[in-house]
């Protein structure tokens, strides 16, 4: 099973936060 | 140690899970991307051990997915034609 532990990186989570961001 | 950004993303995280309780998705997705943008500023300028810091990045990834799925749905939801 993938391990879902696999952390994610700072760039990662500010790349999904501005795609979040965006409408 | 300034933790008052720690404690203010914890905030935010709770009220956001508190929303999406509620089904106020609007408002949970906002709360979920403002806790973390301030998780994020912990973890990127406020020393935390690295233990600390991949816990804070690991919620991160959960609020993020969080709010897509909230996103997504009140996205599908908009289009919906009013019954």
């Amino acid at each position: 099973s993938s391990s879902k532990q696999a952390t994610i990186s700072d760039d990662e989570i500010e790349r999904q936060l501005r795609a979040l961001g965006v409408d | 140690m300034a933790n008052n950004n720690l404690q203010k993303a914890i905030d935010l995280a709770s009220k956001a899970a508190q929303e999406d309780k509620n089904q106020n998705y609007e408002e949970a997705l906002r709360l979920y991307q403002a806790a973390v943008q301030y998780f994020l500023h912990v973890v990127k300028y406020e020393a935390q051990g690295d233990k600390a810091k991949q816990s804070i990045r690991a919620k991160c990834a959960e609020y993020l997915d969080r709010a897509e799925k909230l996103k997504e749905y009140l996205k599908k939801k908009e289009k919906a034609p009013p019954a």
